[in-house]
């Protein structure tokens, strides 16, 4: 579909790419974490894109098997949500992936 | 109002108050925290009373400055949110509070 192709693009494009929602912390908490590290990720807030947010989300369960905020990628591939890039962050693992990806 | 006296009741009735959203991970961080300490909290999903969520949001709102969810109280008290709560209990004043208002 045209969405699925979007994000694709977006994904491969851009190093480090959030789903997000606005008022959402654990959003936010992933967001602070990647510009503690010197990395500004590529943000999509899906509630301030009308109707083709709920849209976009649907899309991102079909790809990623995930229906939840914060959606992560770094370097194309898909990394889970907040806690699961706080955990890679804590096992040291997330940096490496960062620096592959040309983020940092 | 109405509703003001229905909050009032219910925090004075109970040692322990959660408004929450079922779907907020930070609603359910601090509802898993009180579980820990051995606490079941009296938790209100506003996300699951129809109309009635955003307009006791609202006086919520009106009565503690706090629009954000979780919205917490304990032995009456207006704590704050989910951080205000983590705060309280790294600083070890969390099971005092809770203690002192008949929840441990
Ligand atoms: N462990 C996940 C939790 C994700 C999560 O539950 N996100 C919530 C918002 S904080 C959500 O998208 N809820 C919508 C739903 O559950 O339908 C993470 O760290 O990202
Ligand atoms: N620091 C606060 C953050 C509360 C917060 O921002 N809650 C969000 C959901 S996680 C909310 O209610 N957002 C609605 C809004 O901002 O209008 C806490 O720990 O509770
Ligand atoms: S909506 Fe509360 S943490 Fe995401």
């Amino acid at each position: 579909s045209k969405l699925e192709e979007t994000i694709k693009k977006t994904v491969s494009d851009k190093p480090v790419v959030v789903y997000s929602k606005t008022w959402c912390s654990y959003s936010s908490e992933v967001k602070t974490l990647f510009k503690r590290l010197g990395v500004e990720p590529h943000v999509i807030e899906l509630d301030e894109l009308g109707a083709q947010g709920p849209q976009l989300q649907k899309v991102l369960e079909r790809l990623t098997g995930q229906h939840t905020v914060p959606n992560v990628f770094i370097g194309g591939k898909h990394i889970g949500g907040c806690t699961d890039t706080v955990k890679l962050h804590r096992k040291g693992e997330l940096e490496p992936l960062l620096s592959g990806s040309g983020a940092k």
